[in-house]
């Protein structure tokens, strides 16, 4: 099946997002 | 009205459902009454409002663990999803604490969270931090420590995320090994 994943650049873009 | 992206609105699903484990060594206190679950997550957003919100593993008291697991795997040997397996191994010399401890621990919670290992993803159970006067160690969980291509994988793969230069080696232990081991270290079944 699909799996989601995430780069490492995008999960730290997140951080700071409200 | 404004039109909000959906992205804006909804939290970003993450594939597993992860649990985040505090380990205090209290002496007086039975080994397993140590250790907390402290919350699980399963959106990027909740992640970070959890990673934001703990206090940063270098500045543990020394004999403290973190430990990140995938929801329903113990972090400790006798799980039953943890017995077969073993652990890429980092042992950080003192000064690392300062320098690595920190982003070495983010880099491989972001690996895990992320799916990072690609197709083995799900032979990673999880990872442990141990904060120790004589060297803080860092290990990655696999579930089963008799896959030699899935393991190598992993390896690689977080010696990369952590910049580790080639020319420092890690090992891999079976947690059989290391339960049994008679010297102060298990033997290496495999070193990337």
């Amino acid at each position: 099946g699909s799996k989601i994943f995430y780069e490492r650049s995008f999960l730290l873009q997140c951080r700071n997002s409200p | 009205s404004t039109l909000l992206s959906p992205d804006a609105l909804i939290k970003h699903p993450l594939q597993n459902k992860w649990a985040l484990w505090f380990f205090k060594n209290d002496r007086t206190k039975e080994w397993t009454a140590n250790l907390k679950l402290v919350t699980s997550f399963d959106t990027v957003e909740d992640f970070w409002a959890l990673y934001n919100h703990v206090q940063k593993a270098s500045k543990l008291p020394s004999g403290c663990d973190y430990s990140l697991f995938k929801d329903g795997i113990q972090p400790m040997w006798e799980d039953g999803q943890n017995k077969d397996g073993g652990r890429w191994l980092i042992n950080l010399n003192k000064q690392q604490r300062h320098s690595d401890l920190d982003n070495f621990w983010l880099e491989t919670l972001l690996c895990l969270i992320g799916e990072s290992f690609e197709e083995y993803s799900d032979d990673v159970n999880g990872a442990v931090v141990n904060v120790r006067n004589k060297g803080d160690k860092l290990s990655l969980w696999t579930r089963d420590a008799t896959r030699p291509d899935a393991i190598m994988k992993i390896g690689k793969k977080l010696k990369d995320s952590l910049k580790i230069p080639i020319k420092i080696a890690i090992g891999f232990q079976a947690h059989t090994d290391t339960m049994t081991k008679t010297g102060s270290t298990a033997r290496d079944r495999f070193r990337v």
